[in-house]
């Protein structure tokens, strides 16, 4: 709870009309800014100790590890630290969470640095795509995800003969 | 697909968007559903921001947005690189301007809107003029002056240009004065036809329908001047920003606004990931 308050307290800061409506001077925004990043560290910190302790309570294994999660704050730009394990030809399992109230099946994007990985729900392989902007790879798939609830995806490294893309996969055209 | 004349395509089972192959700019939008196409023009334009004039001393910040005349510029004079990406999820088009300009079209195979991603910023100010740069949609949609945006992502809230609905409504800037906020959602509807053009936005903005069909979202702004308002500084912000929008065509019905509603919602409030790693198969982890 100590952790939550954290992000609480900078966003009540937050709640100021100068905030609101970006009336606020430079050194002012910063400090917004800075508040609230490290609301967001202690936040993430608090969903990394919640999920890992749900996920080792579930595991088959009493003896199992709780995993330890990381975040992607740069999700919308070409390059995710938490995916680098697929380099080393490791899984990066990923969990989502919806903060909504009704199930979603949504697409979902993932930077990654490898061109070539499979995407796996608890049914098994499903449909994904890989696009390459300037040596940087996007992995997108779809997600299906109950309310307020997770799911969890396992990205994996393609090895081997396989390690070829489908040509029908992905195309690109440069038109001008 | 150098300089062919066909336009590039990209259709789902909900709507189709077709796209200009030379420069890749948005040409129509169609609603497979009902059948119905919107003919659209997408362009970045910019204010010059007012640093006083023999009018008004007033300049343009934090508070006040004030251009310096009714005219907005064109923001990108250059030719873009564009590429297309198509595959088993998504199809996108990406127009590249330069560094502080990059807009990139996406359509999902299992999407009902056309979503759009702008990279805009840091704003050049090196010619020493403040600017306030605006995405302006033009269509063929016949508008009546008015068009809608949303109260705190609630109720939808009617504007009308150069029109108050509680006073006497003198013009004194035709640009300006009909910038009203965003937070979550703005369209313009046809209701001769029955159609509406939705914008939904990832985070607060302005927009304005300064002429019939036409929808103006501001993206971001970069002043030279302090407004005098109380802040002290001007809005010089260096900052880059990356947006995503989403752009829906549909009929006027309760039916269409409930599908545009949990959309605002979705993306307000997008799946959140959280990565681990390890050595254990997919079919073991999960």
């Amino acid at each position: 709870i100590q952790d939550i308050m954290v992000m609480r307290q900078a966003m009540g800061v937050a709640q100021h009309h100068d905030a609101v409506s970006g009336t606020e001077k430079q050194e002012v925004a910063d400090d917004y800014a800075e508040r609230l990043s490290i609301g967001n560290a202690a936040s993430l910190e608090t969903i990394n100790t919640v999920i890992g302790k749900l996920l080792t309570s579930s595991s088959k294994s009493k003896n199992a590890a709780t995993p330890n999660l990381s975040f992607c704050p740069l999700l919308n730009q070409s390059i995710c630290p938490a995916t680098n394990p697929l380099s080393e030809g490791s899984n990066v399992p990923v969990i989502f969470y919806n903060s909504l109230s009704w199930t979603r099946y949504e697409h979902v994007r993932v930077p990654i640095p490898v061109s070539n990985v499979s995407v796996s729900s608890t049914d098994g392989p499903i449909p994904s795509q890989v696009i390459n902007y300037n040596s940087s790879y996007i992995l997108e798939f779809y997600a299906l995800v109950s309310p307020l609830g997770y799911s969890t995806y396992v990205i994996s490294p393609v090895k081997g003969e396989e390690n070829e893309r489908p040509a029908e996969q992905v195309y690109e055209t440069i038109v001008t | 697909k150098e300089n062919t004349a066909n336009p590039i395509v990209f259709e789902n089972k909900y709507i189709s968007a077709q796209f200009n192959p030379n420069d890749g700019s948005l040409i129509s939008i169609t609603n497979v559903t009902s059948g119905a196409t919107l003919n659209i023009q997408q362009e970045y334009v910019w204010y010059q921001s007012s640093d006083g004039n023999y009018d008004s001393t007033q300049c343009s910040g934090a508070y006040i947005f004030r251009p310096n005349e009714d005219y907005a510029f064109k923001y990108n004079n250059i030719t873009p690189i564009v590429t297309v990406a198509q595959g088993p999820i998504s199809s996108s088009i990406r127009i590249f301007w330069s560094d502080i300009m990059v807009q990139t079209f996406r359509l999902y195979t299992e999407s009902e809107h056309l979503e759009v991603e702008e990279i805009i910023g840091p704003i050049d100010i090196s010619d020493n003029l403040g600017k306030e740069v605006v995405s302006r949609y033009t269509t063929d949609l016949s508008t009546d002056n008015t068009w809608y945006s949303d109260s705190n992502g609630m109720e939808m809230q009617k504007r009308i240009t150069n029109y108050r609905p509680s006073w006497n409504y003198t013009v004194v800037q035709p640009t300006s004065g009909n910038y009203v906020p965003v937070n979550a959602i703005t369209y313009i509807q046809d209701t001769s036809k029955n159609l509406q053009f939705t914008v939904l936005t990832d985070r607060s903005r302005s927009s304005a329908s300064l002429r019939s069909g036409q929808l103006d979202v501001m993206m971001h702004r970069r002043t030279l001047m302090d407004d005098g308002r109380g802040v002290g500084q001007p809005m010089n912000e260096s900052t880059q920003i990356i947006t995503t929008s989403k752009l829906i065509f549909h009929d006027i019905s309760e039916v269409a606004q409930s599908h545009y509603r949990p959309t605002a919602l979705g993306l307000a409030h997008p799946l959140y990931p959280m990565f681990t790693s390890t050595q254990q198969s997919s079919s073991q982890w999960n």
